[in-house]
């Protein structure tokens, strides 16, 4: 799968998701 | 006559290749087998991968004797709800965990031994109106159960003794959670497929939700068996219940689907579709690393290899009857094959 199709990958989807998410 | 009609002359090879029959186990006493699961046991410092049995009223410990044979160790006696379904726990020894209930489920029980009175024994882990319920490493428990105005996804973690500590409460999505799995190399991270066909994320640690993204109409109704990251990518490995032959390419049994969680979207990696011949639904099934396994409405259980999404093995129905159970016993690679009378064959793939 390319990147075009799925948007820029982060390799740390995990952490950057949890600083941006509401707690 | 039967199994050569169900069986296409071009799957006999495979069947005969990838399977191979290793014992067998018969509970005289169980007149309607629900579920079965490997769990690891461990007696006068020996510790074994030992089989659970459940129908529903008691579950039963096997544990491996000379010979390929199966001896009972115990049987718990459970009350007046049905047992619906065994819950392992993942990386424990001597603990096991069902799920009771009528139509849902409404109660997780703990099943076991305890070396502080050397006996057997069961606790009351959870109450309530449960939709799904997993056991994950670390020997915790998570359910999603609803209220009248609200959805609970709750942890649970369980002592060596089985004592339930604190729970700890993730946040709910507004849709109900109907299966969950851990990410396989994140600690903190889980998934979850919901009624209206989403996966969402949790960070176990903070309980926040971190995504929500829709699965897509090319796979309705998803179930999530096993989920992990790699190169900044969700995989998740679904299956369908609703399957079926007539609909083999646009609505495979199993599937392998990468998410982009910065940005919600996906693609197919691979699909496994119901092996020609087999008439029916997918059933029920379970997945361990690459390998799936269902039993299918021909009675018949189909074995996938999920990233070729090719069918490696298919085992048709016995002289006995049809099978109802397929569970993977793990770390060993074997298939647990099920049958309604309490028979349980094991099966080396």
């Amino acid at each position: 799968c390319s990147e075009s199709d799925l948007g820029p990958i982060s390799l740390n989807w995990f952490e950057e998701l949890s600083a941006e998410a509401p707690s | 006559d039967t199994v050569e009609q169900l069986t296409p002359a071009l799957l006999d090879d495979l069947r005969e290749e990838s399977l191979q029959l290793v014992s067998k186990l018969k509970d005289s006493s169980s007149s309607c087998a629900v579920d079965v699961s490997a769990v690891w046991w461990e007696a006068a410092g020996c510790r074994e991968l030992c089989v659970v049995t459940a129908c529903e009223s008691s579950v039963s410990l096997w544990k491996p004797l000379a010979s390929d044979r199966w001896g009972k160790v115990y049987t718990w006696q459970l009350g007046e709800i049905p047992v619906i379904q065994i819950v392992p726990l993942p990386d424990t020894c001597n603990l096991v965990c069902i799920a009771l209930g009528d139509l849902e489920i409404g109660e997780v029980r703990l099943l076991l031994y305890s070396s502080e009175n050397d006996s057997f024994k069961q606790a009351l882990v959870k109450t309530g109106n449960i939709k799904a319920v997993l056991g994950l490493k670390g020997r915790r428990l998570v359910s999603s159960s609803r209220t009248m105005q609200e959805q609970q996804v709750e942890i649970v973690s369980l002592s060596e003794t089985g004592r339930s500590r604190d729970g700890q409460t993730l946040m709910p999505p507004e849709e109900t959670v109907l299966a969950f799995a851990e990410v396989e190399g994140m600690r903190d991270a889980l998934v979850g497929t919901t009624a209206v066909n989403s996966i969402v994320v949790w960070n176990l640690k903070t309980g926040q939700l971190l995504k929500k993204m829709h699965v897509g109409y090319s796979h309705p109704a998803s179930i999530c068996h096993r989920a992990y990251s790699d190169s900044g990518l969700l995989f998740v490995v679904l299956s369908h219940p609703h399957a079926k032959e007539s609909e083999s390419c646009g609505n495979p049994a199993f599937c392998v689907i990468a998410f982009n969680p910065k940005t919600a979207r996906s693609t197919g990696v691979t699909s496994s579709s119901l092996p020609p011949g087999h008439a029916g639904r997918y059933l029920e099934g379970d997945v361990k690393d690459a390998s799936a396994a269902a039993v299918l409405t021909s009675g018949a259980i189909a074995v996938w290899d999920l990233l070729l999404g090719q069918c490696t093995a298919l085992l048709p129905p016995g002289p006995a009857g049809s099978w109802s159970l397929a569970r993977w016993a793990t770390p060993s690679a074997c298939l647990l094959a099920g049958q309604r009378d309490g028979t349980v064959c094991l099966y080396r793939y």
